[in-house]
């Protein structure tokens, strides 16, 4: 099972929009995928339709009141499974400091659970709290989505940072294994000279000590399109709001990209 | 004195763009300026050309070391003064837990501040946390950028919610004065309709008791322009970098909207 938390502190560069699409876009093509909202925005959830109602089953009982995460999860599609977020994950922060090994609790729920997939797909809040520490303990892979833009590459190095500090300490075998370009305007210069400087990044940390030394730049480019904007009021994935868009095509081919790396490792 | 918190627990919605343009575009039409930087990015302080260096006085010594605010700040340009954020900023949230009062450590260190200005803009993260509150505790008015997207409109009950609360218990005049549409892309259907459903929100609001039944949308519309996204990594305004611009234009124009707003009230 390969288990991918998808991060980036910086807002709206299309964490979400990455994790719920890349979900159906596996799940299209026959992978057991389980998605599990750690937002407490709960956009996630919202994306697939399932309105987080007041009092429903979430990750949120999972990480606080210690409930097994096989009484909160969702079967959406043939192969796609939901863990829904809740707005009260938000006061989840508080009422987590000073529990003991707090940030290891998703690891241990997951543990426990029986049920087998091929994925895990994590997503996460803009922000390097103890949610997101939780998915980088449980992953064993990190995505990163990133809006080719200069703030996105100035966060970066406190994101690598804190995965680095989560691989010594507590899960050794966490990888960042590549750069999810979204919102690519390839008519703009400033989206190539980010991806070029990226680039050059990645190349000179290859072969040193880190958890990005083989970490790359997904061929596949996500397009803005405004039908991945639309397609969450309406509760749906791409794939069947708009199944001809250039959304539908990217986020198939990037699925397409990573099922296939797969059967490489 | 106008203190405005900017705000909107969305993420990538263009507040760090409209707190810094909209600071400048003010500085430039004579007003005397601050500008608090709260988002322990510290994207507005990058934008602006100061690089947070490592052990810097920033607003964490205010709110966590109880320095005076005097000691931190940095002015600029004639009319602009900065209070800079720090990436050790992210641990006060949790080192600010039990400290009593901790909401209202922003107010009380402006009210020690002897300097005048006609305008004190707050830039603040992502998120409702203990950061934001500050902001919204020392705030008269809440500007709101919004992206006309499905998920902003869905994350702004959660907002007023959250202002409505404060403004109850710890800041009676806060009101929420307007929002920004930003990253405007009037060629999609999407904004039109997303901005239609946010004017019939506010005007059903008019005349009941909330902080918002006066909230209006600003007529200036920020058009997405590629200029807004390249002059950060200039530090610079978007009246240094490309003065003729849509991006400098639009921030021109919302900067006399509330500047002349401000003569009316
Ligand atoms: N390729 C794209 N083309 C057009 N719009 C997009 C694309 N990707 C994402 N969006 C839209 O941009 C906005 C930001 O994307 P999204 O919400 O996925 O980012 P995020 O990183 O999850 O944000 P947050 O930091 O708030 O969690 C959303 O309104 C989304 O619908
Ligand atoms: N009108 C615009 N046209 C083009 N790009 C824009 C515009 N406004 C903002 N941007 C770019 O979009 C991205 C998001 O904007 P910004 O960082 O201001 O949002 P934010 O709400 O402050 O994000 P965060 O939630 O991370 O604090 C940035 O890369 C910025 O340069
Ligand atoms: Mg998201
Ligand atoms: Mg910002």
């Amino acid at each position: 099972m390969r288990k991918i938390a998808i991060l980036n502190q910086k807002g709206g560069v299309g964490k979400t929009t990455t994790a719920v699409n890349l979900s159906a876009g596996l799940a299209r093509q026959g992978a057991r995928v389980c998605l599990i909202d750690l937002d407490p925005q709960a956009h996630a959830t919202t994306h697939l339709g399932v309105e987080p109602q007041k009092g429903a089953a979430s990750i949120y009982d999972v990480l606080v009141r210690d409930c097994p995460i096989e009484t909160v999860k969702r079967s959406l599609q043939p192969n796609l499974t939901l863990v829904p977020s809740h707005i009260d994950l938000a006061a989840a922060e508080v009422e987590l400091t000073g529990v003991v090994g707090r940030e290891v609790i998703l690891r241990e729920a997951l543990a426990q659970d029986t049920q087998e997939y091929d994925y895990l797909i994590m997503d996460c809040a803009p922000s390097l709290g103890v949610l997101t520490v939780n998915a980088l303990v449980a992953a064993h892979e990190v995505f990163i989505p990133l809006q080719p833009h200069f703030f996105a590459l100035h966060g970066l190095s406190k994101l690598l940072e804190t995965t680095s500090l989560v691989a010594r300490r507590m899960n050794p075998s966490l990888q960042v294994s590549g750069v999810v370009i979204c919102l690519y305007d390839s008519a703009t210069k400033l989206a190539q000279e980010v991806v070029n400087d990226l680039a050059e990044f990645l190349n000179q940390s290859r072969g040193q000590n880190v958890p990005w030394k083989e970490a790359r730049i997904f061929e596949t480019r996500i397009r803005r399109n405004v039908k991945l904007a639309e397609c969450p009021s309406f509760g749906q994935s791409i794939f069947e709001y708009a199944p001809s868009s250039n959304g539908a095509l990217d986020y198939f081919a990037l699925a397409q990209e990573i099922h296939c790396q797969a059967n490489v490792i």
